[in-house]
């Protein structure tokens, strides 16, 4: 899959800034 | 030792009643006395004044302090529901609860509606979403032809901009959303369903046998 058959919203979704997971972890 | 606890929750800026944060979000008492743990722990981390600045914020998701990143800059944005510049317990609370598994699907919508509505225009823009998938790509050291980007956003509009007015309005965001059900899995944290588990130092704690005589 290259990323131009692919919409924007699902790249940008993949952002560490957006995994809140991370405040989770010590 | 109750009252000690309760005294110093009490003067912790924002600090909420956990039965009211409770009956306002998707996590129970303990679930919020849980949460107050790992608030506690945040909001210390640089400056222990009970808030949580962007510094903080960052390095409890970074483990870098300056680390700089548009998306959790936005996330941090919509978390200081009360714009101060910090996040208070209440703030923390509310807006992780539309993180909950069992939070109603139309706040994580509107949640990541606000999110890529970066000026506040009650539109998603093509130059918003050019902005945001510049910066994925550098904070992934992805090199993409300024002609792929173009493509990229060429796709994403076909298919979410009905009406075609070159910006992406909340009802063109739910039917898109609606057909692409995975773009809010980011908004789904599976953590915390058994938040109680994550964090059980909250036990030793807990205000919420005194709260309920």
């Amino acid at each position: 899959i290259t990323p131009v058959t692919m919409n924007a919203f699902e790249l940008i979704s993949t952002s560490q800034g957006l995994n809140l997971g991370n405040l989770f972890e010590k | 030792m109750g009252c000690f606890e309760s005294k110093v929750r009490r003067e912790v800026p924002g600090y909420e009643d956990p039965v009211v944060l409770a009956s306002e979000t998707a996590f129970s008492v303990s679930e919020v006395e849980a949460l107050f743990e790992l608030y506690k722990s945040i909001s210390s981390s640089v400056v222990d004044d009970g808030l949580i600045s962007k510094e903080e914020f960052q390095l409890a998701l970074f483990k870098n302090r300056k680390k700089e990143n548009l998306f959790a800059n936005r996330i941090f944005d919509l978390f200081d529901a009360k714009r101060k510049g910090v996040i208070d317990f209440g703030d923390f609370v509310k807006s992780l609860s539309v993180f909950h598994p069992n939070a109603p699907l139309d706040e994580k919508i509107d949640f990541a509606f606000k999110l890529y509505d970066m000026d506040g225009s009650g539109f998603i823009e093509r130059h918003e979403v050019k902005q945001m998938l510049i910066a994925l790509l550098c904070e992934s050291e992805m090199k993409l032809a300024d002609e792929a980007i173009e493509v990229i956003l060429d796709k994403t509009f076909s298919d979410a901009d009905v009406n075609q007015d070159g910006k992406i309005d909340l009802d063109e965001w739910k039917n898109f959303v609606a057909k692409n059900p995975s773009l809010l899995k980011i908004m789904t944290l599976p953590y915390l369903r058994d938040i109680t588990t994550t964090f059980p130092s909250f036990v030793f704690h807990s205000e919420v046998d005194e709260i309920a005589t």
